[in-house]
């Protein structure tokens, strides 16, 4: 038998309240449902098999397929780099408190436990107190800091770090940016400035994963600077975590981490099975 | 765009002379695709949207209103049942010495807003002192000193004091003897699960006795806001609630949820980085912008 657009339409809608529930946002649910819904349509289902169950297979593998879309492996890139003798630079943008800064010193660390010798631009040149706070963290985990003062060009700042780690034999330089709102043209404009002028290697995108259908417009707008990857973080919140999708989808680009605390040690590769399975009830 | 179709329904109803059952079940699905793209609880849409259809196609239109206007008024009075009051207040201090707690969720703007709320009194000629007992995130006092520094706004706490209480304790005795009108309180950022951070806010809650707790939550917060909310409601009694971040594409529907779980007013919304970037709570222009 097959299965028709009637049986999906009811199977789909409860899928698709499942994805919302799970804060993936509205677009990218929609289109999500609405691709599963062509694929699925007239397709043989054998005699014994239970619609649903189908269904659900295709769902599984749908979701998959945007996770894992262009996955790679971050070490590696950075090792290829650093046999070339060149030094990598990772420029971490996103929405205002979504934890850049506490990502860089997570991530921080764990380059310095793989061996790599680390240098952090305080390209937040912005924000109150946003430069002890970072130095703060890099003191903890034994990593210097290049800074100016507040009111400096954060693209100059990202540049003279950058130059420093060219000079000292340094691996990878670590960019922390303000935080911004997507709607904010002129905030949007320094970071578009700043990637053109210190050209890092990866541009990560910061997201929260407790945020709801503005993730996808961040996404979307971020996306202008040619996003390599993103991290979710504050997913110990217990927050269901569809925001990976929304950014998955519309980035094209894999989440790499997840931040699973306030720790230095809080910071876990990213696992498409897990999340699917948070995601389908 | 959304509000595009929302606004070309509503056109299609008003020119419709009678009660047009299809016209109005179009213009509820308009309705509840703006109330989910601004993260409004996915149950409540759905309740929500239930109630308005058969509002509106059960009521008798009002004399001299139209059939839009009546539609538009259903969905505000509906969604005006989560949000305390329909009408702007400012919200001034009512006694000397009032104690204001700031909590909510790591990274939601409560540092900023304390800082935004006490050049907000500041300027309405209240003497305001803040205190920093945030002692987790690194660099959290000197991040409050410097923005309020500007304002001369006071401020008061000690980096290297790792007890939150007594930090809370000694700042709130501190501005209770300069006599201040209000003392706001900010807090470290947690969430339902660190079982040891909520724990330390009741604590800090029950040692200074706040007059009032207000929640800061992220304006951009999704479908967890009404169980996050739901975890500081259970853990303290919170008085307010202010929405952050506004300014961004978020329409702010988890506040709705919030106030839900917390049955507590929304008094102010953040719009900005900036330390002016308050304004009291506005429930008409706040639903304005939930429907797009
Ligand atoms: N529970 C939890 N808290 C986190 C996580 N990541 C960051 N935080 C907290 O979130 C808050 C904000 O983190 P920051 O690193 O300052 O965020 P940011 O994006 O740099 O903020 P801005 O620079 O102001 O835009 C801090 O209290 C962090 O400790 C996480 O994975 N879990
Ligand atoms: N765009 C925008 N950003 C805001 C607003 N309110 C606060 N922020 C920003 O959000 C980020 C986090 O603000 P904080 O005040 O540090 O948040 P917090 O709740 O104190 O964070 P923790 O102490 O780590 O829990 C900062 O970059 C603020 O400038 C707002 O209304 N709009
Ligand atoms: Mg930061
Ligand atoms: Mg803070």
């Amino acid at each position: 038998k097959k299965i028709t657009e009637k049986d999906l339409d009811k199977i789909l809608e409860d899928f698709e309240l499942s994805l919302l529930e799970s804060d993936v946002s509205l677009k990218v649910s929609e289109k999500i449902v609405n691709e599963l819904k062509k694929k699925l349509t007239g397709e043989k289902i054998g005699l014994t098999s239970n619609k649903k169950d189908f269904v659900k297979i295709a769902v599984e593998e749908t979701l998959t397929e945007i996770l894992e879309f262009k996955k790679y492996d971050v070490f590696k890139e950075i090792e290829k780099k650093r046999k070339a003798g060149e030094i990598f630079s990772i420029a971490f943008v996103g929405f205002n408190g979504t934890g850049k800064t506490t990502s860089i010193a997570k991530f921080g660390k764990l380059l310095l436990d793989k061996g790599y010798k680390v240098v952090i631009a305080a390209s937040d040149t912005f924000r109150a107190g946003s430069i002890e706070q970072l130095s703060l963290h890099a003191e903890n985990i034994g990593i210097k800091v290049i800074k100016h003062n507040y009111g400096a060009d954060p693209a100059a700042v990202a540049f003279d770090a950058i130059s420093h780690a060219k000079a000292r034999g340094i691996d990878v330089v670590l960019i922390d940016t303000a935080g911004r709102s997507e709607m904010n043209r002129n905030l949007m404009d320094e970071m578009k400035k700043l990637v053109r002028v210190a050209n890092p290697d990866m541009k990560i995108f910061v997201g929260d994963s407790l945020a709801g259908n503005a993730v996808a417009e961040q996404a979307e707008k971020f996306s202008d600077i040619g996003l390599d990857g993103s991290i979710l973080t504050k997913v110990d919140a217990d927050s269901r975590g569809g925001a990976a999708l929304s950014i998955s989808y519309i980035t094209g680009k894999p989440i790499l981490f997840i931040g699973t605390g306030q720790g230095y040690d809080d910071l876990e590769p990213f696992d498409p099975k897990w999340l699917v399975e948070r995601i389908l009830p | 765009s959304l509000s595009g179709a929302l606004s070309g329904a509503l056109r299609k109803l008003t020119k419709a002379g009678v009660v047009d059952e299809s016209l109005i079940k179009e213009l509820v699905k308009d309705i509840q695709k703006a109330l989910l793209l601004s993260d409004v609880n996915v149950k409540l849409v759905f309740e929500l949207s239930k109630n308005i259809e058969s509002r509106a196609m059960e009521e008798k239109l009002p004399k001299g209103v139209s059939r839009k206007e009546h539609i538009i008024k259903i969905v505000y009075e509906e969604l005006s049942k989560f949000m305390g009051s329909d009408t702007k207040k400012e919200h001034l201090p009512d006694k000397k010495g009032k104690v204001v707690l700031m909590i909510g969720i790591q990274g939601s703007g409560k540092t900023t807003t304390t800082g935004k709320l006490a050049r907000f009194y500041q300027k309405r000629g209240f003497k305001v002192g803040v205190v920093g007992a945030d002692t987790w995130r690194p660099g959290a006092f000197e991040q409050l000193k410097q923005f309020c520094a500007e304002n001369n706004i006071p401020v008061f706490g000690d980096p290297k004091e790792k007890d939150s209480i007594k930090l809370a304790r000694e700042g709130v005795k501190f501005f209770k003897e300069k006599v201040s009108d209000i003392i706001l309180v900010d807090t470290a950022g947690r969430h339902r699960e660190e079982k040891g951070l909520i724990d330390e806010m009741k604590e800090i809650s029950n040692t200074i006795n706040p007059d009032e707790v207000t929640l800061v939550i992220d304006g951009t917060i999704g479908q967890q806001a009404f169980v996050q909310a739901e975890g500081f409601a259970n853990a303290t009694n919170v008085g307010s609630i202010i929405v952050t971040k506004l300014d961004g594409s978020a329409k702010g529907g988890g506040a709705l949820s919030a106030a839900a779980a917390t049955g507590a007013p929304i008094k102010f919304i953040g719009t900005g980085e900036r330390i002016d970037s308050i304004e009291p709570f506005d429930p008409k222009r706040f639903v304005s912008r939930l429907l797009g």
